[in-house]
């Protein structure tokens, strides 16, 4: 239980570390196995012509879904983490809604083949000309291109886990009632993170590079936001009425 | 915020599911 800095110690990091990446193995909507099993499942040139005709607002509503379905699951994940229960109600909620689309994008990670450069969609792979019919080719390449970096980094579930618990309790979010209670368990998170990948990677900067991520989600979510206002300029009828209420919630 | 949010803050104060 040596102290690492005042009023941390190893033993502390080790408790929130186990807790989270408990907490992460519980609530990652595909387990490391099935992933495995799902491999080579890739839709066919058929399904993918079916994706490709389909209309604009048709597939849009089928992605706001399966996008609130993982969200429902990062809310879970947030609730399993000790540190972020013991925040005031106001941040919770302000951390998931502005948090938890970045921490799908760090999960989809785990369900994307950079062999390939296919991604798991209604429960085959597919490659970015699946979602043509979106009309929003930018948004698409740019979450495909920055899963692929996040392979690169080849990182482990539980560094996994911890990231997205660092993206989540983050102090860069605006109007937070407590940001220095946030910053205090976002820096025990980072810690453990640190420790953890020293274990694991040769390179010494493969936490730096990780962290260098960060802006690039952030602008992912943005694009998402502007694609999204595009399309409900066009198609206000099919959000109001077609899309998830949780989805309409948190980014309407 | 939670007025605005009824959804996300009916998830979090539920029983884990």
């Amino acid at each position: 239980d040596s102290q690492l800095a005042p009023g941390v110690s190893m033993g502390e990091l080790d408790r929130i570390a186990q807790n989270i990446i408990k907490s992460h193995l519980e609530t990652c909507q595909y387990t490391a196995e099935e992933l495995q099993q799902l491999a080579w499942q890739t839709h066919s040139y058929e399904e993918v012509k079916m994706y490709q005709s389909k209309s604009r607002e048709v597939l849009w509503q089928q992605c706001a879904i399966q996008i609130t379905h993982a969200i429902q699951y990062v809310v879970e994940f947030a609730k399993r983490i000790t540190g972020f229960m013991e925040l005031c109600q106001n941040d919770q909620i302000l951390l998931l809604k502005s948090g938890c689309l970045e921490v799908v994008l760090v999960r989809m990670c785990r369900a994307f083949n950079p062999l390939n450069n296919t991604v798991l969609f209604e429960g085959k792979y597919g490659g970015m000309q699946m979602f043509k019919a979106l009309g929003c080719d930018d948004l698409v390449s740019a979450v495909f291109d920055f899963a692929k970096s996040l392979c690169s980094l080849q990182l482990t579930e539980e560094e996994i886990a911890l990231f997205s618990a660092a993206v989540l309790i983050s102090t860069d979010r605006p109007w937070l009632m407590e940001p220095r209670k946030v910053q205090k368990l976002q820096e025990k998170i980072y810690f453990a993170l640190q420790h953890i990948m020293q274990k694991n990677h040769m390179d010494e900067d493969a936490l730096a590079k990780l962290i260098g991520r960060i802006p690039t989600l952030a602008a992912l979510c943005t694009l998402h936001t502007e694609e999204l206002q595009a399309f409900q300029q066009l198609h206000p009828e099919t959000v109001n009425v077609l899309f998830p209420p949780l989805y309409k919630e948190l980014f309407n | 915020l939670k007025e605005k949010h009824k959804i996300l803050h009916r998830l979090l104060q539920n029983s884990t599911s």
